[in-house]
């Protein structure tokens, strides 16, 4: 699992 | 932000625009799910708390702000103003069906157990499975308006070209967001059957697009 989520989109 | 993820944003947009305009101009909400409609409500303010903690983009706090806005207006449009036309009849899809399973899944699997991190992932699982009552009502009724099926043509083009996007931020970034990326596909593959649908039968001209 990445620690980075796609938090940036929508 | 690469060409994908701004295309998959833009075709959300006009999604969204061609439903609300639809339902304002025409005056009335039939043929049209109340019920996805409050779930992708549910989905974007589940999704979009964020806005009051971390500020990423204008674009980013513009776009969240306007599918909120558009998403109250189109659910008020089905529920309050031409409440009328609402056929709750043929919109009886069990949203607990839906929603149990979500929310029990966003606290099984995610990334971290605080509430703006499941209330995020709820967002994601239930965005995945949120069009199902108007597919479903589709194939209740039989038959959609050709408006109708550009507008879930480009709802499933959103996360379809959101898909690209994760695989360009995969190859370019070595970005990976596993609870996004399976849902996302999971989402994408429900429209599969209704895109053949379209791409046979819309396209050919038929006002309606009728089902099999």
């Amino acid at each position: 699992e990445s620690e980075a989520t796609s938090k940036d989109e929508l | 932000m690469n060409i994908f993820r701004l295309s998959g944003d833009v075709c959300h947009l006009i999604a969204i625009i061609i439903l609300f305009l639809k339902i304002w101009r025409s005056k009335s909400c039939a043929g049209i799910s109340g019920k996805s409609q409050v779930l992708f409500a549910l989905v974007f303010t589940t999704r979009y708390l964020d806005l009051f903690t971390s500020y990423i983009s204008a674009y980013n706090t513009v776009m969240k702000v306007v599918y909120l806005l558009l998403a109250y207006s189109t659910v008020g449009l089905i529920f309050f103003r031409f409440r009328n036309s609402y056929d709750s009849e043929s919109d009886s899809f069990r949203v607990e069906f839906l929603l149990v399973p979500v929310a029990g899944l966003s606290f099984l699997e995610n990334y971290a157990f605080t509430p703006l991190e499941i209330l995020w992932t709820f967002s994601i699982y239930l965005e995945s499975v949120a069009i199902l009552p108007q597919l479903f009502m589709i194939t209740k009724t039989g038959e959609a308006e050709s408006i109708t099926a550009h507008y879930l043509l480009f709802l499933g083009l959103y996360r379809a070209l959101y898909l690209a996007n994760w695989l360009w931020r995969f190859h370019t970034e070595g970005f990976y967001d596993q609870i996004a990326v399976v849902s996302g596909v999971v989402q994408t593959i429900f429209y599969c059957d209704f895109f053949y649908l379209y791409f046979t039968r819309v396209l050919r001209g038929s006002g309606k697009m009728s089902l099999p």
